[in-house]
């Protein structure tokens, strides 16, 4: 994208691109764009630069950067839900370290009792954060383990709890149902609030807003996780899905190791949106 | 979807004589939105939408169908050309075993793919011999493992930590256990990653596959492209894999691969079972990327 003086027509068609190319939805962009041109004409901003600038503002804007902390509101459940292979179980090894780090107590549920072991992954992310994880054998059945985590954390009554779950896609019926049951079965049990933590990947293109709809109606959501924006791909998808869902962005998965866990910084993000 | 808001732009029309360029015009940019809705990325789609304007414009409206049929015909067709044709196959030199290596991104589904592609091969006569390159990801190996007792299909696991030497002792093995055919596991990667770049092109000079498949999620957007591209200057692979199509995306990241590196898209996969692998069929894509 240059960013010389001239604001002419290959300007606005070139930061089209660049907006679409980073996912925000083609017709989201046309809107986005419209409103630009003209508060570029209406507040007289001299150049690219400018303009780009009251872009990544605007954008920032659509995010929620007061609200508070779902992880540090101990004592609290999380579900950790989302489709197949988006990075779970990675994303609760990597806030389990980040909660232990800071002195918090954490207790995890293996409630991925469905893919090959799943249940060994999430063994060795308890480990290397040093808590304590709650599993039963793979094939059981997930409301049940979520009643063993829950049971164990009431009685324990750890700041953080995490609950893993097995990849689904939205589409299936018997799978977002029985992701209700283990919500149900949760909030139930609890002495402590269960919040829904929704984990998307970055590389995702439209389908994130059909998959966060369906999730949101299923469950609730409480909050987004965005993951490997280490990449090259910008997550633009979120601006779609924080639009219209409202959600709060609570952390953003930068890599693969314990220690690639971010705030959201939605600065950070507008700007790395637009180039 | 796009026939209906074709037929809306056409609603003017009397239905007989050629499209101008005023009605193509419309029609375009309906084509642009659908496809770009669909996650083909904004370079791939330019292309087409100037390649449909071409054979569109002029284009004689047959008796039997409106402009809007006429226009749709022309996508699909274009759509279903570019996505390649039915005959991607596995193609083994002969030399035995034979090599196969799946790569792509973190979570597009590689390890679940090479076994369905091992049970395929199973049921077409070979003795196939999976290999868990992946040391990486944590249980990474024992998922595999765990995949391969569910086949009762054996699994390389290797005493290095080296992915390399790992593929290199996982085809030994399998002359020694008369394997005919190695598919090996690798871990996600990112394309922007140089160092696991390198080590996935130091594990195809290795063991010279017969076949490298670059295994892409169907839901991926418009990076799809970045990281195809990348693949294909470092490790030049031969095919490609769409993963979780049993789900609703449109899958326009398909298209963008295929249509930026030329690789033809072999199979699909359609579900977390390990018999949910099928050949891919672009006429069925065409159609779910227009919705
Ligand atoms: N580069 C990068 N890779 C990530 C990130 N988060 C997760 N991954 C990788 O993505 C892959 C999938 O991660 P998982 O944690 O297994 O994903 P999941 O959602 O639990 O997958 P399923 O349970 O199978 O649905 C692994 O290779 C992770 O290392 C991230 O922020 N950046
Ligand atoms: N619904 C559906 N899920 C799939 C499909 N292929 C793979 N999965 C699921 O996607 C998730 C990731 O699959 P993996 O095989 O672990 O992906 P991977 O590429 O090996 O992941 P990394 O090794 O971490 O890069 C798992 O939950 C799989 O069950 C598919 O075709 N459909
Ligand atoms: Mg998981
Ligand atoms: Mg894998």
């Amino acid at each position: 994208l240059r960013k010389g003086p001239d604001l002419d027509d290959e300007f606005w068609e070139d930061l089209e691109d660049t907006l679409v190319g980073a996912d925000i939805g083609a017709t989201a962009v046309t809107e986005i764009v419209d409103r630009l041109r003209d508060s570029a004409a209406r507040q007289a901003l001299p150049d690219a630069a400018a303009v780009l600038d009251h872009l990544a503002g605007e954008l920032a804007r659509e995010f929620d950067s007061d609200a508070a902390d779902l992880l540090a509101e101990g004592p609290v459940v999380v579900l950790v839900v989302g489709v197949n292979g988006t990075g779970k179980t990675t994303t609760v090894g990597k806030i389990a370290t980040e909660a232990a780090r800071a002195g918090r107590s954490v207790l995890l549920g293996s409630g991925d009792t469905y893919r090959a072991a799943a249940v060994e992954q999430l063994d060795i992310w308890a480990e290397r954060a040093g808590v304590p994880v709650v599993r039963r054998e793979r094939g059981a059945d997930p409301a049940a383990v979520t009643f063993d985590t829950v049971k164990q954390a009431n009685e324990t009554r750890p700041d953080l709890t995490l609950i893993d779950t097995a990849g689904r896609l939205h589409t299936s019926a018997d799978l977002m149902r029985e992701l209700q049951k283990v919500q149900r079965i949760a909030k139930r049990e609890s002495d402590a609030p269960v919040r829904s933590l929704l984990v998307m990947d970055a590389t995702t293109g439209q389908n994130g807003l059909s998959q966060a709809r369906e999730f949101h109606a299923a469950l609730d959501l409480d909050g987004l996780v965005l993951t490997k924006l280490d990449g090259t791909a910008k997550g633009g998808i979120a601006v779609a899905v924080v639009r219209e869902l409202g959600l709060p962005i609570v952390r953003i998965g930068v890599g693969e190791s314990a220690d690639d866990l971010k705030p959201f910084v939605p600065d950070e993000f507008a700007r790395a949106l637009v180039g | 979807n796009l026939s209906q808001r074709l037929q809306t732009v056409f609603a003017g029309l009397t239905g007989k004589g050629r499209l101008s360029d005023a009605d193509v015009d419309a029609a375009m940019r309906e084509i642009r939105l659908a496809l770009l809705e669909a996650d083909v990325n904004f370079r791939v789609v330019k292309e087409f939408v100037a390649r449909v304007r071409e054979r569109a414009v002029g284009a004689d409206v047959a008796k039997s169908l409106t402009p809007g049929q006429t226009v749709i015909r022309i996508v699909l067709e274009e759509l279903t050309e570019l996505l390649g044709g039915t005959d991607a196959r596995l193609v083994f030199t002969g030399r035995i075993p034979g090599v196969v290596m799946l790569v792509g991104l973190q979570g597009s589904g590689k390890t679940t793919a090479s076994a369905k592609l091992a049970n395929l091969m199973r049921k077409q006569g070979k003795r196939p011999l999976l290999v868990a390159g992946d040391v990486y990801r944590p249980a990474a190996i024992d998922q595999l493992e765990a995949l391969g007792r569910e086949l009762d299909i054996p699994v390389y696991r290797g005493e290095s930590s080296d992915p390399v030497e790992i593929a290199r002792a996982g085809v030994k093995e399998a002359v020694a256990q008369m394997r005919d055919v190695v598919i090996i596991d690798t871990a996600g990667r990112l394309h922007v990653d140089e160092e696991m770049m390198t080590e996935a092109a130091r594990i195809k000079d290795a063991v010279r596959p017969d076949q490298i498949l670059m295994v892409v999620d169907a839901m991926t957007g418009q990076d799809a492209v970045t990281a195809a591209q990348a693949f294909s200057e470092r490790v030049d692979f031969d095919a490609v894999i769409v993963t979780k199509l049993d789900g609703d995306a449109r899958g326009g990241a398909a298209l963008s691969v295929k249509h930026v590196t030329g690789k033809p898209i072999m199979f699909a996969g359609v579900g977390e079972k390990l018999d949910a692998l099928e050949q891919f069929h672009p006429d069925r894509m065409a159609k779910r990327i227009l919705g």
